[in-house]
């Protein structure tokens, strides 16, 4: 998952 | 009601006016746009009721798989009142010719053909937002953990789909089946976008965003 860093950070977002 | 909400708000390709025109320009512009999209497809996504509950990688599978479909009914949706041209944005229109001359015209001819699916169906807004939700649902990725859990989601669209015909088109039974036998269509031209752009990339010429890229490697 390390290759996707991007979405993951976008859906650990809260807003 | 919930998916007529979290719709996003419009949304602009704003060509940069500096750049001469070219079909550089064209495809930058665009994929410029698809990266925003991308950010704004996946608040959209947490906006679906029960998609948030879902784990965190399987979240991630389904927008690895289905974003390009969601783009894609976004932009047929655009087109709807349109004649023979393709809402990529607000601002950015693109008839044949145009899609022609950025090597988009086989795109552009499988695009034209799910509007005019949807233009004979008449689609309505509430169809159109919870057929993006079902497209996302539905992506069948390879990679899911909790398949109960997404087919839960797949059933809750589902039956938000048939109570909205059975409310508002008791005339035509089969309206829901007939919305649905209109994404394998929407999954073959998100196949072929998929891979165009790919080897957009693979080829280097026109710039593209982190988001994007992630994206489509996803995808490949």
């Amino acid at each position: 998952k390390e290759k996707h860093k991007i979405l993951h950070r976008l859906l650990q977002n809260s807003t | 009601s919930h998916l007529l909400v979290a719709e996003p708000e419009k949304i602009y390709a704003m060509p940069d006016p500096t750049m001469p025109e070219s079909d550089i320009k064209a495809l930058t512009t665009l994929c410029d746009l698809a990266d925003r999209e991308l950010v704004v497809i996946i608040g959209w996504a947490k906006h679906i009721p029960g998609f948030s509950s879902l784990s965190l990688g399987d979240q991630m599978s389904l927008l690895q798989s289905a974003w390009m479909e969601i783009l894609i009914l976004s932009i047929v949706f655009r087109s709807l009142p349109y004649e023979d041209e393709l809402v990529y944005a607000e601002d950015y229109v693109m008839d044949e010719e145009h899609s022609r001359l950025t090597g988009l015209l086989d795109l552009y001819v499988s695009i034209l053909q799910l509007v005019r699916k949807y233009k004979k169906l008449k689609v309505e807004k509430e169809e159109f937002v919870t057929l993006k939700a079902i497209a996302l649902a539905n992506s069948d990725s390879m990679h899911i953990e909790d398949m109960e859990a997404v087919q839960k989601l797949q059933d809750a669209l589902h039956e938000a789909l048939q109570d909205f015909e059975s409310g508002q088109h008791p005339e035509d039974p089969r309206r829901a089946g007939k919305l649905l036998m209109t994404l394998p269509l929407l999954r073959q031209t998100a196949t072929k976008a998929v891979q165009h752009f790919y080897s957009i990339k693979v080829q280097g010429k026109v710039p593209m965003h982190k988001l994007f890229l992630e994206m489509l490697e996803a995808k490949v």
